[in-house]
Order: C-alpha cells, then sequence, then structure tokens
C-alpha cells in the first residue's frame, strides 16, 4: 500500500517525542511508546514538564509548538535530573 | 536558574583550558577569540580568572567532534544538538564538546561560536539550564539579532554567583570607577539624541567606553544600561574633547590621544613617561592629529585614522610600517568617509562618522550594517 503520509509522519513526531524526553527530560527508556490519546500518564507527565520548563503552554498534548520546540538547535545536556 | 545535581563547582578561582582541536568552518585565531570572549563573560561577573595551556592537563577542555566520540553521548549530525558540557570536576568533566557537524561562524550566518562557547562554558562552571528564555543557560539555541547586544541576563549573573560569589572589588583587576554615574542634564550630552556622535571610542578590560566632550559612557555585557561618567572622575589628568582611544589588550594599556599628545593609561593609572608626542609613534610632521585608532588583536597592528587615509602601526616592532598612510576605503571598502572613532568587538569593527556607524567585516572585507552610532547605548 503506498505510505500513509500523514500515519508516517506521525510516525516521525513520536519518534522525536520520544527521543527528546528521553534525552533531556528523564524519561525511562523503558516506558511504553507514546500513546496520543491518553491525558494521563509519565509521558504525558514529562511533556507537561517539558512545556513549563521551556515556556510553552502547558498542555500535555503535542501540540504545534512543542513539535517547532522539539526541532529547534539546543544544547544537548538535559534540562532536568541527574 | 539551576545547577547541576550536588552543585559541583571548582575549589580554586584560577582555571586553566585548552583547546584540543579546531573547527575547518573558521580560522584558528577566530576560535581561540571566540573562546577567550566566551570565558570574558563569566570572568567578568565572578571571582573567576582562565589561563590557556596549549599541551598536557586543563581543567576545561574544548574540542570539535562529530557523531560518537567516545564519550557516550554522540552528536547526531546538523542540526538539533549542537554542543554539550560536563560540570566541574576530574578528567572529563569540566570539558566542552562542540558539534563539528554544525556550521560554526563568527556572525548569526550559521551557528555562532561564541554564544554556543559561552553556554556550554557555563556548564563546564556549574550551571545547569535555566527556564529563563532571556538567559543565556536557556537550553535552545536563540539567534541573537545583534551580538553586539548580548549580555548575561540576571539570572545568569545571579547563578553564576551561587556558585563561586561577585567579582574581588579590588582595582587591580577592574577599572574603578566611581559608584555613582552622572544625572543627566543640561550640559551633558544625551544618550539617545539621534544627532549624537562620539569623539573617541575604546574597549577596555571587555567593556566598552564611549568618549564625548567631558564625559563618557560605559558599557558592559552584563548589564543593558550603560553607566555615564565624567572623565575626570575616572582619568583626572586627562583633558576632555578627546581626539582617539584604543586598546591593546595583550598590554592590558588604553591610549588615549588628544591633538599632537597621547597618554597610556592601565585601568586608572597613568603609565610613567606620558604623555608623549604622536610624532613618536612615527607620523610626519604634517599630521597634528589623530581622528581614531583601533587595535587589531589577531594581528597585533593598530590602525590609525587620519582625515581619509590611515597608517598602520606594528606593536610587536614599535613602528609604523611603510607603505602608508594609505585612502581607508582601499582596505575597508564602503567606508568612504572620515572616521571620527572606531573600536573592535566580536570579530567585528565598529567606524563612526557622526550620527553613524558602519560594522565592517575584516574577513569578508565588507560593510555588514550600517546602524546609529548610539545603538550602543540600549536606545
Amino acid at each position: 500500500y503506498p505510505v500513509d503520509r500523514a500515519a508516517g509522519d506521525e510516525n516521525n513526531s513520536m519518534e522525536l517525542i520520544q527521543q527528546y524526553l528521553e534525552n533531556y527530560y528523564n524519561l525511562g527508556k523503558d516506558v511504553k511508546p507514546f500513546v496520543r490519546r491518553r491525558d494521563s500518564g509519565p509521558v504525558v507527565e514529562k511533556i507537561r514538564e517539558m512545556q513549563k520548563f521551556l515556556g510553552l503552554e502547558v498542555t500535555g498534548k503535542v501540540d504545534s509548538d512543542t513539535l517547532e520546540m522539539m526541532r529547534r538547535p539546543r544544547c544537548g545536556v538535559p534540562d532536568v535530573g541527574d | 536558574f539551576t545547577t547541576f545535581p550536588g552543585m559541583p563547582k571548582w575549589r580554586k578561582t584560577h582555571l586553566t583550558y585548552r583547546i584540543m582541536n579546531y573547527t575547518p568552518d573558521l580560522p584558528r585565531d577566530a576560535v581561540d577569540s571566540a573562546i577567550e570572549k566566551a570565558l570574558n563573560v563569566w570572568k567578568e561577573v565572578t571571582p573567576l580568572t582562565f589561563s590557556r595551556t596549549d599541551e598536557g592537563e586543563a581543567d576545561i577542555k574544548i574540542s570539535f567532534a562529530v557523531r560518537d566520540h567516545g564519550d557516550f553521548n554522540p552528536f547526531d549530525g546538523p542540526g538539533n544538538v549542537l554542543g554539550h558540557a560536563y560540570p566541574p570536576g576530574p578528567g572529563i568533566y569540566g570539558d566542552a564538546h562542540f558539534d563539528d557537524d554544525e556550521q560554526w561562524t563568527r556572525d548569526t550566518s550559521g551557528t555562532n561560536l561564541f554564544l554556543v562557547a559561552a553556554h556550554e562554558l557555563g556548564h563546564s562552571l556549574g550551571l545547569f539550564h535555566s527556564a529563563d528564555p532571556s538567559a543565556l543557560m536557556y537550553p535552545v539555541y536563540n539567534v541573537l539579532a545583534d551580538l553586539a547586544r548580548f549580555h548575561l541576563s540576571q539570572d545568569d549573573v545571579n547563578g553564576i554567583q551561587s556558585l563561586y560569589g561577585r567579582p574581588p572589588s579590588d582595582s587591580s583587576n577592574d577599572p574603578v570607577v566611581p559608584t555613582e554615574s552622572v544625572p543627566p542634564g543640561p550640559g551633558t550630552p544625551a544618550a539617545c539624541d539621534p544627532t549624537l556622535s562620539f569623539d573617541a571610542i575604546s574597549t577596555l578590560r571587555g567593556e566598552i567606553l564611549f568618549f564625548k566632550d567631558r564625559h563618557f559612557w560605559r558599557k558592559s555585557l552584563r548589564t543593558l544600561e550603560p553607566g555615564f561618567y565624567l572623565i575626570s572622575s575616572f582619568w583626572p589628568s586627562l583633558p576632555s574633547g578627546l581626539d582617539a582611544a584604543y586598546e591593546e589588550t595583550s598590554k592590558d594599556i588604553v591610549f588615549i590621544f588628544k591633538g599632537n599628545q597621547f597618554w597610556a593609561m592601565k585601568g586608572t593609572e597613568v603609565q610613567a613617561g606620558y604623555p608623549k608626542g604622536i610624532h613618536t609613534l612615527g607620523f610626519p610632521p604634517t599630521v597634528r592629529k589623530i581622528d581614531a585608532a583601533v587595535f587589531d588583536k589577531e594581528k597585533k597592528k593598530t590602525y590609525f585614522f587620519v582625515e581619509d587615509k590611515y597608517w598602520r602601526f606594528d606593536e610587536k616592532r614599535q613602528s609604523m610600517e611603510p607603505g602608508f598612510p594609505k585612502q581607508i576605503a582601499e582596505d575597508f571598502p564602503g567606508v568612504d568617509s572620515k572616521v571620527n572613532a572606531a573600536f573592535e568587538a566580536f570579530g567585528f569593527y565598529y567606524f563612526f562618522n557622526g550620527s553613524s556607524q558602519l560594522e565592517f567585516d575584516p574577513n569578508a572585507k565588507k560593510v555588514t550594517h550600517v546602524l546609529k552610532s548610539n545603538s550602543w547605548l540600549n536606545c
């Protein structure tokens, strides 16, 4: 089947989000892949934490502002944790 | 601001640094200069001092690398991660690594090395990230529209001083400047007068002094607002209405020119044997005064501007170079008018004529910005 572009983009974004939260917000690597429709859980909590730290609207959802921020060049040192 | 968990910090105030290798994107001396400036940003607001070593161990080792570079924190190619650094400590701790898959630049056309280095070296000194978007330690790279307006945010200053305290008040390192600024009023020049022009401008230990009549503004990287002082409250023996000034940074001396005389100042101290006649520098008797002067720290030469010509003085040989004077526009294309003040910052030259200023890139050999003369005074 032709690759469903939207699904492909969605997969990329989910991978980007998972990677970003693991790299900079101490999301455990064993946490289940990101489930978009849930309103709570570790990933949503980490999204909130990231949005708060970087001065974004804290929604717990991956809106375009949040995705855009994740794509901006940055320092490789984590934002929280040890 | 935040510090690393456990608040690691250096237990000494004098630190060594070593540049282990260089990026092919920039001339080596541009990298040297960017790193030195980045360290100066933190030196200005703490008791810390830094000295460079080119061999053996150093507290802060600076290197450029791509992808996997041996610290289990591989870089990721162009974009995204620009660099990282480790908190104070032995070995790899304190070190700063820069992703050489970025395009490192002196300006903001690519990734500005000075800005990223100042951030990463903040980590090397013990600062973690800040949630203040205006702070240098904010994790996301903010391209500054105007590098010349870079300064630490109060959050950055609070953070680093929570680790190391404030700079010592002794005058040996810092110019002793009277605490109270001169209030603006009748008879004093207005910083934001659009027609404002300057008599002379010089850097001084990482700050910039803008001279006008009997006063000068003092601009520091750490504050947005410049201070405003009487020249006489800082250097009682100097005349007012200066012609030119420049800082020979490798000697920590500011040379001040008026008429056919010049003075050498170290901090607030006039050096013995001054004032001297400008003709002792090698000017012909026809030159009665200097319009402007600026020191090229990479070449260790000083450019003196007189009317539409300029001379080049070799600071190492202490002599005027043969083949001068030359037309200013010949070697500084686009600088077609007389220069009445000049200084160097962030690798650019700033030439002032009346109320306008030209930013000149000596590598591209072209004028890169035309600004109002008082753009540095936060108008």
